[in-house]
């Protein structure tokens, strides 16, 4: 028996740097 | 020594903010900027590449940005190979043969003047 094998999938967000949080007033 | 994520890898697969699903590889910067404006809670800003210098072990490098129209300086140190996505550009590292070679991840040199797509919080207060 062949297990099926998932895809993972990321979220888009996981591939772009979290720099600095943006000061507004 | 530091693992590098695995969704970099050619044919990894990407849920944007819509739901759609795309190969990383195939993943162009309106992609990012529709994403955000769905997004609730994070917006794109660029950032800058002000400078790149070597880091504290080997293969790592300490790059500067200059972050969103505040230009906040921040600086992030990464393996060489880290690739970066940079706005009408795509993919980009320091070290874009190693990029390659590990992701077989097409992948541009990185440098100074660059500007990236990054992530902030709205409404940050």
């Amino acid at each position: 028996n062949v297990e099926p094998r998932s895809v993972p999938v990321f979220p888009w967000h996981s591939l772009v740097p979290f720099l600095a949080p943006t000061q507004s007033d | 020594p530091v693992s590098l994520p695995p969704f970099f890898m050619r044919g990894s697969i990407i849920q944007l903010a819509d739901g759609e699903l795309k190969r990383v590889e195939d993943l162009k910067t309106e992609d990012f900027i529709q994403s955000a404006e769905i997004s609730s809670e994070l917006k794109i800003d660029s950032s800058t590449v002000e400078r790149i210098d070597s880091g504290q072990t080997p293969n790592a490098v300490v790059i500067q940005f200059s972050v969103g129209e505040l230009k906040a300086q921040v600086c992030v140190e990464v393996l060489g190979e880290y690739p970066f996505f940079v706005f009408g550009q795509g993919w980009s590292s320091c070290c874009p043969d190693r990029t390659t070679q590990l992701f077989e991840l097409s992948c541009a040199k990185l440098c100074v003047g660059d500007v990236c797509v990054s992530l902030t919080l709205r409404g940050m207060r």
